[in-house]
């Protein structure tokens, strides 16, 4: 504005007007030890639109019958300053009623990764427009979902459902007994592996630390979950015993620079087992929480 | 981890594209200064301690 090279360009506010609820769920001894989330589902109850109002929209506004729900994760910080991710996000339609499903698996993997137990679960819920821009409805207006009562064990209060795998059946074990053999049978788990560098060509006069190293590998097989679960979760794959967590290998090398002969040294990551896990293919990875 | 991923990683890290021509009179005068060798003992002893995401 008052620019005298510039027209002036006057914005006009859309009103958002998105209805946001905040769902706190209690997470304490939910998770039973020693498991692996596999999925986590919070199902709402969508509340049916009365007629009178559905006759109404479909007057004011014909277009659509569609509103946007999106699920975030609420992470308040201890300096008290508030963070949301996006979890998941899907239509509704305003003539559909009953209980819808959100996949916040990744929540709980945040929630997880905070290490407070005793922290309710935060998920913020809000209701939008189908898309922005003058032409979409107001049908959003219309979605209703039962909230948490003050009272446990409404009928239609918000649901969240962990689905784990308890790693005792279908872990690893930690590392190999050194005298028991490998077979067929063996339970996935970490098997020394010493890598003798002094026996490699190339090491030869350039490599002069370590002379050899312990690398590990993961070995045996992991226990499949049973057929009903696999087709619960079509998109996981087998479970394999792999390497979960790798460490860096430091070395001593000589580097001839301008004629001259220095020592330095030099770290290549991921050369060492840590540890062992029977994980499956397709399962998220999840995404580490920011600090 | 195999022999070749091993020089692999090696020469990336270096950002070499193939091994040093060294002789066994290099190596021989070679001598590794006190700094470095803590270097190495200080890295050695942290990615024992370190746990980095695997695949």
């Amino acid at each position: 504005r008052f620019s005298q090279n510039f027209r002036e360009v006057a914005g006009r506010f859309l009103v958002s007007d998105a209805s946001t609820r905040l769902l706190v769920l209690s997470m304490e001894r939910r998770l039973p030890p020693n498991s692996e989330l596999v999925q986590a589902v919070l199902r709402l109850f969508q509340e049916p639109v009365p007629e009178a109002a559905l006759r109404r929209h479909e007057r004011l506004s014909p277009r659509s019958d569609l509103a946007r729900v999106t699920i975030e994760w609420l992470h308040v910080r201890a300096d008290g300053s508030n963070r949301t991710s996006l979890i998941d996000s899907r239509l509704v339609s305003i003539h559909e009623s009953g209980w819808k499903a959100f996949d916040v698996t990744e929540a709980v993997n945040f929630w997880q990764q905070l290490s407070r137990p005793q922290e309710p679960l935060l998920l913020q819920v809000s209701v939008q427009r189908e898309h922005l821009g003058p032409l979409a409805s107001s049908a959003h207006r219309l979605v209703r979902f039962a909230s948490q009562g003050p009272w446990d064990g409404a009928q239609d209060e918000p649901q969240l459902e962990l689905h784990t795998l308890d790693l005792r059946d279908f872990g690893a074990q930690g590392n190999c007994d050194p005298e028991a053999p490998v077979t067929e049978g063996t339970r996935c788990c970490r098997q020394e592996m010493y890598i003798d560098l002094q026996g490699m060509k190339w090491a030869e006069h350039w490599v002069l630390e370590p002379p050899g190293f312990l690398a590990y590998e993961c070995v045996g097989t992991c226990q499949q979950p049973p057929q009903a679960l696999t087709f619960k979760w079509p998109f996981l794959g087998p479970r394999q015993c792999i390497a979960s967590e790798t460490t860096s290998l430091p070395m001593i090398v000589g580097i001839k620079e301008g004629g001259r002969l220095r020592a330095q040294v030099v770290s290549l990551p991921n050369m060492r087992v840590q540890k062992c896990s029977c994980a499956s293919d397709g399962s998220p990875v999840p995404r580490r929480l920011e600090p | 981890v195999t022999e070749e991923q091993i020089l692999g990683s090696l020469l990336q890290q270096l950002q070499l594209r193939e091994v040093p021509a060294l002789d066994q009179s290099d190596a021989e005068q070679l001598v590794t200064p006190a700094h470095v060798r803590a270097q190495y003992v200080a890295l050695l002893q942290r990615s024992h301690g370190a746990r980095s995401r695997g695949k």
